[in-house]
């Protein structure tokens, strides 16, 4: 499973 | 992080600021659309609900407390503390023809149908056409006050400084998020009408703006 890349913008 | 981000931000966390002092140090909402700004109240909502479940820096986690504590202060003067000076008769614009299109498209089109994604997705939507009640009320009142066209200046300047932060992060880390960009162009393509006017009558020092 692809690692669930946080989303670091606002 | 890359400048263009860093000075988006800060022209959005001065958009939100400009609007919420004015309605504070005017005591009145005349010429605001209260619905943009549930709209706006909305858009953070559904966006942060990854306070709740990630840690990304001690920057993203205030900014995003400050966003939605201004977004729900602003729509509490609006409705609640200087509701008498809210102008109803102009903010007319149907939203529900927004929230439901916008709604249906995040379940559409998505980068993972999972429940939080799917709110992404749909806040990341509603926010490019979440000003269009504002711009619509201005259109019919005919005039903006000069702080509200600020407000504005600096609200359209924060998503076309972010178009330029995603060129900037394609190039050098080789991140785009197809979804964001996209909205970002169209949110930013409904300002181009109000950029102009902005920039024409304010050379011009007329302190109100008559859009077509």
């Amino acid at each position: 499973l692809e690692e669930d890349k946080p989303k670091d913008e606002l | 992080m890359n400048i263009f981000r860093l000075t988006g931000d800060l022209s959005h966390l001065a958009a939100i600021i400009i609007l919420l002092l004015k309605i504070w140090k005017t005591r009145s909402c005349a010429g605001i659309s209260g619905k943009s700004q549930v709209l706006f109240a909305l858009v953070f909502t559904t966006r942060y609900l990854d306070l709740l479940t990630s840690f990304i820096s001690l920057y993203n986690t205030t900014m995003k407390i400050i966003y939605i504590g201004c977004a729900y202060a602003t729509v509490y003067l609006i409705y609640m503390k200087f509701k008498a000076t809210y102008d109803g008769n102009h903010d007319t614009f149907r939203v529900e023809f927004l929230v439901v299109p916008v709604g249906g498209l995040a379940f559409l089109v998505n980068h993972d149908f999972s429940p939080l994604e799917i709110l992404w997705t749909f806040s990341i939507y509603l926010e490019s056409v979440a000003i269009l009640p504002q711009l619509f009320m201005i259109s019919k009142t005919g005039e903006a006050e000069t702080i509200t066209t600020h407000y504005l200046f600096f609200l359209g300047l924060y998503r076309a400084l972010y178009l330029i932060n995603w060129i900037w992060r394609f190039y050098f880390e080789g991140f785009f998020d197809m979804i964001a960009i996209v909205a970002g162009v169209v949110q930013t393509i409904l300002y181009c009408d109000f950029f102009y006017l902005y920039v024409t009558k304010g050379e011009s020092g007329s302190n109100k703006i008559n859009p077509a």
